[in-house]
């Protein structure tokens, strides 16, 4: 099965420091 | 097994946008400011632990898309801010304090807290795995009984957060910690 698609969330967590 | 899918059949499945979006909604309240719609992470704790097993297949499904994304999430943890980690850790330290994963999924996360603690001191990761770590040390010595073998207090500097090392060393003897330690 595909890696499951990454929540909108987390992106924007992650990208935001 | 480090694969998610090999130790939890349940996240494997494929989700709907629309269950995509109802987990990504609630996440997104835990880690929002006011005047943006909020939640605690111990009222979505209560809510997953509803979800669990709710009757409603729909909120299963978005119970087992929140922790599967959740899990997923760990490689990307070390990117977050320090706010948006320690939010993260008192999330993922309350699922396995609830009870919210067992068995395979549950050494996985125990694992994943483990890998942090391993982390130098004073690092992100290490703050993250403290956090998780501080939210279910009172369930330590259930798990200690179980999972013989690996030593979390060892993964505790001596010099710092003393009081969570001895919390656990109590745990590994099946003791109850001093009362007045529990603060």
């Amino acid at each position: 099965p595909s890696a499951p698609r990454r929540l909108p969330i987390f992106n924007r967590i992650s990208v935001s420091e | 097994p480090s694969d998610l899918s090999q130790v939890w059949p349940e996240a494997n499945q494929h989700f709907s946008k629309e269950i995509d979006d109802e987990a990504n909604s609630y996440f997104q309240r835990i880690y929002n400011h006011p005047p943006h719609p909020t939640m605690s992470v111990d009222e979505v704790l209560e809510m997953l632990q509803r979800f669990k097993d709710s009757t409603i297949k729909r909120e299963r499904e978005v119970f087992n898309c929140m922790l599967r994304n959740l899990f997923e999430e760990y490689r990307f943890f070390p990117q977050y801010p320090d706010k948006e980690l320690h939010i993260t850790a008192c999330l993922f330290g309350g699922i396995i304090e609830k009870g919210l994963v067992t068995y395979m999924a549950l050494g996985l996360a125990l694992r994943y807290v483990l890998e942090a603690l391993r982390k130098p001191f004073g690092s992100k990761m290490y703050y993250f795995g403290i956090a998780a770590l501080d939210r279910f040390k009172n369930r330590e010595s259930d798990y200690n009984k179980a999972k013989k073998g690996v030593d979390l207090a060892d993964q505790i500097s001596y010099y710092s957060f003393s009081n969570i090392k001895m919390y656990i060393e109590y745990g590994q003897q099946s003791r109850d910690p001093p009362v007045k330690m529990q603060g």
